[in-house]
């Protein structure tokens, strides 16, 4: 899960 | 997905039981303000649209889910359920007065002028401003209840564990979202005061005030 977004977090 | 991040989705997981929890025991929602539950509501809403456009993995979607969940099973307790003991006399911040703002905002300052950007700024902005009518309800009646400083703790907490988990990703990844960062300092400020009080005179008593 290193790509994570910004829309990825809650 | 770092230790912050988690720990602030599980701040704000248990923040939110806390007070699901506390209205159904006591079957009471005296001195929760309603609006400021709606507002959350609607911040959920709009924030998490994207349940129905994309899917990110199971813990992602899983949580969203609980979320909304939560949020309007807690709004449905205080409007219907337990409505007699809502306390509406005291629950009289202007709503209209974050929300207009706060769409105007949303629609000169994103990312993306996109209905599902629009949506997704405007509701962090939101956030960031929501807790404003419960935090005005408990200057005005001058206290709050135990468990009701305890929901209002963790939900605090959630946004500055958030804040650190932007100061990681900033030197870890690189990664960086002004707004979600300048909302979340906002957010995480409207709390200090809270924090304080909580931390040198919520130990050992059975009831919080606020100096107005």
């Amino acid at each position: 899960e290193e790509t994570d977004s910004i829309k990825d977090e809650l | 997905m770092n230790i912050f991040r988690l720990t602030g989705d599980l701040s704000h997981l248990a923040a939110i039981i806390i007070l699901l929890l506390k209205i159904w025991k006591t079957r009471s929602c005296a001195g929760i303000s309603g609006k400021s539950q709606i507002l959350f509501a609607l911040v959920f809403t709009s924030r998490y649209l994207d349940l129905l456009t994309s899917f990110i993995s199971l813990y992602n979607t899983t949580m969203k889910v609980i979320y909304i969940g939560c949020a309007y099973a807690t709004v449905y307790l205080i409007y219907a359920k337990f409505k007699a003991t809502y306390d509406g006399n005291h629950d009289t911040f202007r709503v209209e007065f974050l929300v207009v703002p706060v769409g105007g905002l949303a629609f000169l300052v994103n990312h993306d002028f996109s209905p599902l950007e629009i949506l997704w700024t405007f509701s962090i902005y939101l956030e960031s401003v929501a807790i404003l009518p419960q935090l005005f309800m408990i200057s005005k009646t001058g206290e709050a209840e135990t468990i009701t400083t305890h929901y209002l703790f963790f939900l605090g907490l959630y946004r500055a564990l958030y804040l650190i988990n932007w100061i990681w990703r900033f030197y870890f990844e690189g990664f960086f979202d002004m707004i979600a960062i300048v909302a979340g300092v906002v957010q995480t400020i409207l709390y200090c005061d809270f924090f304080y009080l909580y931390v040198t005179k919520g130990e050992g008593r059975s009831q919080l005030s606020i100096p107005t």
